[in-house]
């Protein structure tokens, strides 16, 4: 599935 | 990944393993907020779910469950193997009102209303404020050790640190959100007055920092 970039972060 | 994000998650890394390792070499959780480390294992628990969804990079995966993982064994540590030295009494704040609030604000201000998204958003409020029930605790017993005061310190720094990363992000990525940064900014300022007593004091008494 698509994931939000801020999904990235920690 | 800039310089300020991997120092960010090396800080916020310490951090945890700093606390682990002080409970764990002292068997006592004493002056440890309890409820704060219940706080943060409910954060990553709620913000990694797209562990199960998505893969997104090694690093990644491996130090979301480096941080999961140190973040319930801290809680097991304190309230089950330890559990004779947590110091209940001091540990008064009530949850209720950082969680409540932050579940409303997380369910009306969020990038997208899905389970998953208003859980993140959820995680990143909750982040923001889940330390105030360990400085409350200081504030109420008037002194930290100073092992304490070092991990409060990194875990201050790698908020202070993912805000440069932010403005890093915008100006070469065009990176930007708000959600984010504005939890970010309130954390970061929670640990402001804790920042400037750490640098004042932590260097004449090195034994306890005093709060007011």
């Amino acid at each position: 599935s698509q994931v939000p970039l801020r999904h990235d972060e920690l | 990944m800039n310089v300020f994000r991997l120092t960010g998650d090396l800080s916020h890394l310490a951090a945890i393993i700093i606390l682990l390792l002080k409970i764990w070499k002292s068997r006592s959780c004493a002056g440890i907020s309890g409820k704060s480390q219940i706080l943060f294992a409910v954060v990553f628990t709620t913000r990694y779910l797209d562990l199960l969804t998505s893969f997104i990079s090694l690093y990644n995966t491996s130090m979301k469950l480096i941080y999961i993982g140190c973040a319930y064994a801290t809680v097991y540590l304190i309230y089950v193997k330890f559990r004779a030295t947590y110091d209940g009494n001091h540990d008064s704040f009530r949850v209720e009102f950082l969680v409540v609030p932050v579940g409303g604000l997380a369910v009306l201000i969020n990038h997208n209303f899905s389970l998953m998204e208003i859980l993140w958003t959820f995680s990143i409020y909750l982040e923001s404020v889940a330390i105030l029930p360990q400085l409350f605790m200081i504030s109420k017993t008037g002194e930290a050790e100073t092992i304490t005061t070092h991990y409060l310190f990194c875990l201050g720094l790698y908020r202070a640190l993912y805000l440069l990363n932010w403005i890093w992000r915008y100006y070469f990525e065009g990176f930007l959100d708000m959600i984010a940064i504005f939890a970010g900014l309130v954390q970061t300022v929670l640990y402001c007055d804790f920042f400037y007593l750490y640098v004042t004091k932590g260097g004449k008494d090195r034994k306890k920092v005093m709060l007011p």
